[in-house]
């Protein structure tokens, strides 16, 4: 679950406890997370979307999938029917919940549930998956843990306070044109308790006691607005736009932005560059380059007609050196800004970058800070069409950094040219496929 | 990284549990399950994900986007209904304490 090996949980290796009979006291929802998913969700691109559990080539009816999204934002509340040894367990709250807003964007997440429900709850209960929060729209979050099927409803915590209940999982897989996201779509959990205490109260006057059973709310008071502070680096993320597609870019000077090439394949052509932070603002510019289609290093390169002003230009690494448990204390977390550069509109209203934390799978954890390079493209498998968002191409900044000041001190293309002579083994990495030991022959 | 999840992981684990939904006297068909939140152990409360409950709504999933419907109380499935729950032993709880250094795995028969 990409966790450091820690002390075993207590409860690991010994019988569960046996199962216990329930009964239904409420279904309730977040009108907040509906109006929200509704917003951004709801629009034409809609039917491109879908949070169903199932692969997209399975076999599932019409029916069942419109069943599965209109639970998607609904959840239950349980009576439990304790045996004698279960009630003299230890009463009180088991958790305590964060207020809406007191998770920063980009804190690390921990989430705890059971892969595939009770199929096999011996080893799939309270399984863990840690992430980031990487995205933010009202009581509707997005999370880079990597969920599974029948893991809805499991626990979403944070690190600090340690164990405090942010959210809990809507929809663990969510597809965008029959591509997985690779982010989990959460319902923040103390909007929800809130909407229980109202419904339990209105249900009928002997369910107010269990309306203060609700767990209570721990932390940075409700009302303060939401933090989407993150770090500063993060406002090098810009939002490029050409005609109908759209991606990532990272602006490199006042007036540069690096992109990819499939965003902006045309040199001239017009875009349009929109940044956030500090402040919301939409420049248009012009492709001055833009590598070849057969080149690995899928890079175009934007002249802005405006200063991006107050935007911190990221400072480039130097130095990459693969990464290794031993380096894990003293490495650096490497964080991943991006507007999902293939393209698809997730949380388009917002148009803010979202997180995710990659520093288990990349391949430099050392210690230095700094821009290491640009993400330029997922593994997809062909054959089965899945598309594999946590393992990516990436190139990295040394290779791009001396043409790019070369251009921008000198408005020079010659060392931003040469790129398109890559490498033959940079090309095979590129392709994932071997070279092959000797040309095919002709079938004539 | 791993000291700063060490107290959350427990917390969460402490927290988790497996919800399963079926129809009395049809065991074929379902069960259908999901994870959940313990609020409370004693008294029992639990808060899981509303889709298991779907194919059990007297009224049909429509009545999950009926305009303004934030709640619908315990009796709108079907009387059918059986859920059980499932959770770890606790770390207080009979047969808990922590036994360090068992593994932490084993091969049960699913």
């Amino acid at each position: 679950a990409g966790l450091e090996p820690g002390p075993p949980a207590p409860s690991r290796g010994r019988p569960l406890q046996p199962r216990l009979p329930a009964e239904l006291l409420l279904l309730l929802s977040c009108p907040a997370f509906w109006a929200h998913f509704a917003r951004l969700f709801g629009d034409e691109a809609a039917e491109q979307w879908r949070f169903s559990s199932a692969a997209p080539d399975d076999e599932v009816s019409e029916e069942e999938e419109a069943d599965q999204l209109r639970a998607l934002g609904w959840f239950a509340l349980l009576g439990v029917r304790l045996g004698q040894e279960e009630v003299e367990e230890e009463r009180g709250p088991v958790v305590a919940v964060s207020p809406l807003g007191a998770v920063a964007k980009g804190a690390p997440l921990l989430v705890c549930g059971s892969p595939f429900g009770a199929f096999c709850p011996d080893i799939f209960l309270n399984t863990l998956s840690c992430g980031v929060l990487s995205n933010v729209a009202g009581p509707l979050l997005l999370t880079d843990a990597r969920c599974l099927p029948g893991t809805e409803g499991g626990g979403v915590f944070t690190a600090r306070p340690a164990g405090s209940l942010v959210a809990l999982v809507a929809a663990p897989l969510c597809w965008k044109a029959g591509e997985w996201v690779g982010f989990t779509l959460l319902c923040a959990a103390a909007p929800l308790f809130r909407a229980a205490r109202d419904a339990l109260r209105r249900l009928r006057p002997s369910a107010a006691a269990l309306a203060a059973l609700m767990p209570p709310e721990v932390g940075v008071p409700w009302g303060l607005p939401l933090r989407d502070s993150g770090p500063l680096w993060a406002a090098a993320a810009v939002l490029v736009e050409c005609g109908t597609v759209w991606g990532s870019g990272v602006a490199v000077a006042p007036r540069l932005v690096v992109t990819c090439r499939h965003v902006s394949p045309r040199e001239a052509a017009r875009v349009l560059v929109r940044s956030t932070t500090p402040k919301s603002v939409a420049i248009w510019g012009r492709v001055v380059f833009a590598t070849r289609e057969s080149c690995p290093y899928d890079i175009a390169v934007v002249s802005l007609e405006e200063d991006l002003d107050d935007v911190p230009i990221p400072v480039p690494a130097e130095h990459f050196h693969e990464g290794g448990w031993h380096a894990r204390d003293a490495a650096d977390h490497v964080c991943c800004a991006q507007r999902l550069q293939w393209g698809t509109p997730l949380l388009q209203p917002l148009r803010k970058p979202p997180w995710s934390w990659i520093s288990q799978s990349i391949t430099d954890s050392k210690a230095n800070r700094g821009w290491k390079g640009i993400i330029t493209s997922n593994t997809r498998d062909n054959n089965t069409g899945a598309t594999y968002p946590h393992l990516n191409f990436s190139i990295p900044i040394t290779v791009l950094q001396p043409a790019l000041q070369q251009y921008s001190q000198t408005q020079d293309l010659g060392g931003l040219r040469e790129l398109d002579c890559a490498a033959e083994p940079v090309r095979v990495v590129w392709r994932l496929q071997r070279p092959l030991a000797e040309a095919p022959r002709s079938k004539l | 990284m791993g000291k700063q999840w060490g107290s959350a992981m427990r917390a969460a684990e402490q927290a988790g549990c497996v919800v399963s939904a079926s129809r009395a006297g049809r065991p074929e068909a379902g069960p259908w399950s999901c994870s959940g939140v313990i609020l409370s152990r004693s008294p029992g409360l639990v808060l899981c994900h509303g889709g298991i409950f779907v194919p059990y709504l007297r009224a049909g999933s429509e009545v999950l986007t009926t305009a303004g419907a934030a709640f619908l109380p315990g009796d709108s499935c079907s009387d059918d209904l059986r859920l059980h729950v499932q959770w770890a032993p606790t770390a207080a709880g009979p047969g808990g304490g922590a036994e360090r250094g068992r593994p932490g795995l084993c091969t049960p028969q699913c």
